[in-house]
């Protein structure tokens, strides 16, 4: 009497429905051919990591796919490397999901240039978040009204100064000199001004 | 036809999506024209409108070059739901209902495709959908919905979140391997997805667990179903092995799911599956260290985290159904005739498949017998809290008398069960394993067995040898329970009959 | 009686020593070693 079963829509998969209801009740005891025959279908068809991956539906044409060799792996390479945990990488996204995907050990090699380049020409991608979330790994802080990366320099200084160390800030001038630069004396630094990654 | 109309909408949504980037205005302009033009408006178009999408995200699929993106359409339709769920206001139907009509749409196309005889069913297309909604949605929700400005809104979304979660587990509750063979390994790889069983075990509050014993018990029972002592399928064999993989992640992420949900996964595992039965109960809670179980001094009711009663997330006294009144009645008042009821209750008509080490079937109960002796283990615990640990830890106890009543007054089989059940609940170091360590000890050594003692005995180290020769996980208990009668200075197990009369079960003694 | 379960916890990148302990279910590739061909996108998240 329920509508679903009068709406030529649901038919005939309904039945079908039905019908997977009567295993559950009274599941085969000895698997049938057929049943057989499905699950080894199943099995021939299993889904992979590539059928389970994220789906990229539009690619900002980045760089124009240029031609590689066919020799070339067309999938990220694996860097499967169980070295010891170093002990210098104490930050506490060492310890992060990504720190043991390729990418992200891809991206612990890559120079501040390489990082920046990802970041700024990326946007919108996994590799512009790992490219962040290296810069910050290496102490470097974007601040979210002028987007520029900053970074904070502390010297120490010889002992009978009257200071032990003196800071200084240098920041990444994306749009001009593509260069790092020494922050003005005037610069004054507002941590709400500054992304927490 | 109105169903070509449906075509042509979706068609154009593929072609948008593959042009522009997902949170450009054109996409929620188009959306915003499905709406006014009356392609979503009504259920009836819903429902038309849903069809047509699979429809074609299952057939072009199917006609694509498999080289190429055969997955486009899929993952523009999966784009569609998340958009049409985050977009429209919800007021004459909820979120919920508007999710499950069009999952319970794709349900019936998949039921046709799946179910027709002779088909070419191909399970991708459709693992494809599911998956890429579970990304999208993850994507859409990440921390709390940011990118949607509106406060209430997000507040709306953050709260529907977890039933997005236990919705789409509904569905693949019914899409189970019993009931779609043709679906069981895309099954298996979407409940361990890592877009959805990460978010199962850690939404708040727990909301996702029951739903994910519930898929996990449809998965061991799967394989119960079709393990034989005799044969395993060879697809069998894989299902297990992805299985064995999956628990093992799940032990290492979140042990607490294991340790809180033992007693309903063991409820479905055939115990012919002897190393994934440890696996689950070697589970300990994050950062327990556990001190060493060989160590000759340790004293089990030393051990500090013993005094904890762990937490069991599904009550077994829910499933004692009407022999709850005899077993409370007979712990707070002991009385034969209670113990009677009790003992004769074991017993099911019939026998059941049960896949153990050297059985087929069984002709006890053992979902009750699990049940009654984790109920009075959980009962004896919060006496212990209560009172006095005397008031449990002496052979005079009502809890201590129930489960020797139901060794004295049951046959072998029921004797098997009960110390299986008893064997199930010596984990890491706990208020319940201290207790039951308490009882074996004291079942092995008693001597109110008259003539069934040898038996009782035989089982009792059947039970831990069968444990410990398995390849690791070793369950602490139950190596501390074992090392504990290995040394057992009252009754040495090397000059128990059944010990001598199997020389390789000798050797294995001498040699542990 | 099972099987040595070291290759199985090596494939799916959980260490021994528990304090290494890493989660794995967030980048898991699929149930099976020979699907898990390649890694899959976990899941991220960049602030507007």
């Amino acid at each position: 009497e329920y509508s679903a079963f009068q709406n030529p829509l649901f038919r005939p998969g309904l039945d079908y429905w039905l019908e997977t209801k009567r295993t559950l009740l009274q599941p085969h005891d000895t698997m049938p051919a057929e049943m057989a025959a499905q699950l080894e279908s199943s099995l021939l068809n299993c889904p992979d990591s590539l059928d389970a991956d994220t789906p990229k539906l539009y690619q900002t044409p980045l760089s124009l796919p240029h031609p590689t060799s066919i020799f070339f792996p067309n999938e990220t390479i694996r860097l499967v490397s169980n070295d010891p945990v170093d002990p210098a990488k104490n930050h506490q996204k060492h310890n992060d999901i990504y720190s043991r995907t390729s990418m992200g050990r891809i991206m612990s090699k890559f120079d501040l240039d390489t990082l920046f380049f990802i970041f700024y020409h990326y946007q919108g991608t996994y590799e512009q978040f790992l490219a962040a979330r290296e810069l910050t790994i290496r102490g470097w802080q974007f601040n979210k009204l002028n987007r520029c990366w900053f970074y904070k320099e502390v010297e120490k200084l010889p002992p009978g100064m009257e200071q032990t160390e003196e800071v200084s800030w240098r920041y990444f001038d994306y749009q001009k000199s593509w260069l790092a630069r020494r922050c003005g004396a005037d610069f004054i630094y507002r941590e709400e001004e500054f992304e927490r990654i | 036809t109105s169903q070509e109309k449906m075509f042509l909408v979706f068609t154009e949504w593929v072609k948008l999506l593959q042009r522009v980037p997902d949170d450009d205005i054109k996409v929620t302009v188009f959306i915003r024209q499905m709406m006014d033009k009356g392609v979503v408006n009504s259920t009836e178009n819903v429902i038309q409108f849903t069809k047509a999408a699979i429809e074609l995200s299952v057939g072009s699929f199917k006609e694509s070059d498999p080289t190429s993106e055969v997955f486009i359409a899929a993952d523009a339709f999966s784009k569609l739901i998340v958009k049409l769920l985050v977009l429209q206001t919800f007021t004459d139907v909820s979120r919920s209902e508007y999710l499950r009509l069009m999952l319970s749409v794709i349900t019936m196309v998949f039921s046709e495709d799946q179910g027709m005889v002779g088909n070419s069913f191909n399970e991708r297309p459709y693992f494809r959908l599911i998956s890429s909604l579970l990304c999208q949605w993850e994507e859409a929700s990440a921390h709390s919905f940011m990118k949607i400005q509106d406060q209430q809104y997000r507040n709306e979304l953050v709260e529907f979140s977890p039933d997005f979660y236990n919705i789409i587990a509904s569905f693949l509750h019914a899409f189970q391997p019993i009931a779609y063979p043709g679906f069981s390994f895309a099954w298996i790889t979407l409940l361990s997805h890592r877009m959805f069983l990460p978010k199962m075990l850690r939404l708040p509050g727990k909301a996702g667990w029951s739903k994910l014993v519930l898929l996990f018990t449809d998965l061991l029972k799967f394989m119960a179903q079709y393990t034989k002592r005799s044969d395993v399928p060879d697809a069998v064999s894989v299902v297990y092995k992805g299985a064995l993989r999956v628990f093992l992640a799940v032990a290492n992420d979140a042990p607490g799911f294991l340790v809180e949900n033992h007693y309903e996964l063991l409820n479905n595992l055939p115990p012919v599956y002897m190393q994934l039965r440890n696996v689950i109960l070697s589970a300990i809670p994050k950062n327990m260290v556990l001190p060493n179980p060989y160590d000759a001094e340790l004293r089990i009711g030393d051990v500090e985290s013993c005094q904890h009663v762990p937490n069991v997330y599904y009550d077994p006294v829910r499933d004692l159904k009407n022999l709850k009144k005899p077993v409370d009645n007979y712990l707070r008042i002991p009385s034969a005739s209670l113990s009677r009821v009790v003992s004769t209750s074991l017993f099911k008509p019939g026998s059941q498949k049960d896949t153990g080490i050297g059985y087929d079937n069984v002709s006890v109960d053992t979902k009750l017998i699990n049940a009654i002796v984790l109920h009075v283990g959980i009962e004896a615990a919060l006496e212990k809290d209560k009172t006095t640990a005397t008031a449990i830890f002496n052979t005079k106890s009502s809890y201590y008398t129930l489960l020797a009543s139901m060794l004295h007054d049951g046959n072998t089989e029921v004797r098997f069960h009960v110390v299986q059940a008893i064997a199930n609940q010596l984990r890491y170091p706990n208020a319940h394993t201290h207790w039951f360590n308490y009882v074996l000890n004291n079942f092995f050594l008693s001597e109110d067995w008259g003539n069934n003692t040898a038996e009782i005995q035989e089982i009792i180290v059947r039970t831990l040898l069968e444990r410990v020769v398995t390849n690791k996980p070793h369950c602490w208990g139950i190596v501390v329970t074992f090392t504990e009668l290995l040394r057992s200075s009252e009754c040495s197990i090397m000059t128990l009959p059944f010990v001598k009369t199997v020389p390789e079960i000798e050797h294995i003694i001498k040699h542990l | 009686l099972g099987i040595d379960l070291t290759p199985v916890l090596h494939s799916l990148g959980i260490s021994s020593d528990a304090n290494g302990r890493q989660r794995v279910l967030d980048t898991f590739p699929s149930p099976w070693v020979e699907t898990s061909r390649s890694e899959v996108e976990p899941r991220f998240f960049i602030p507007e």
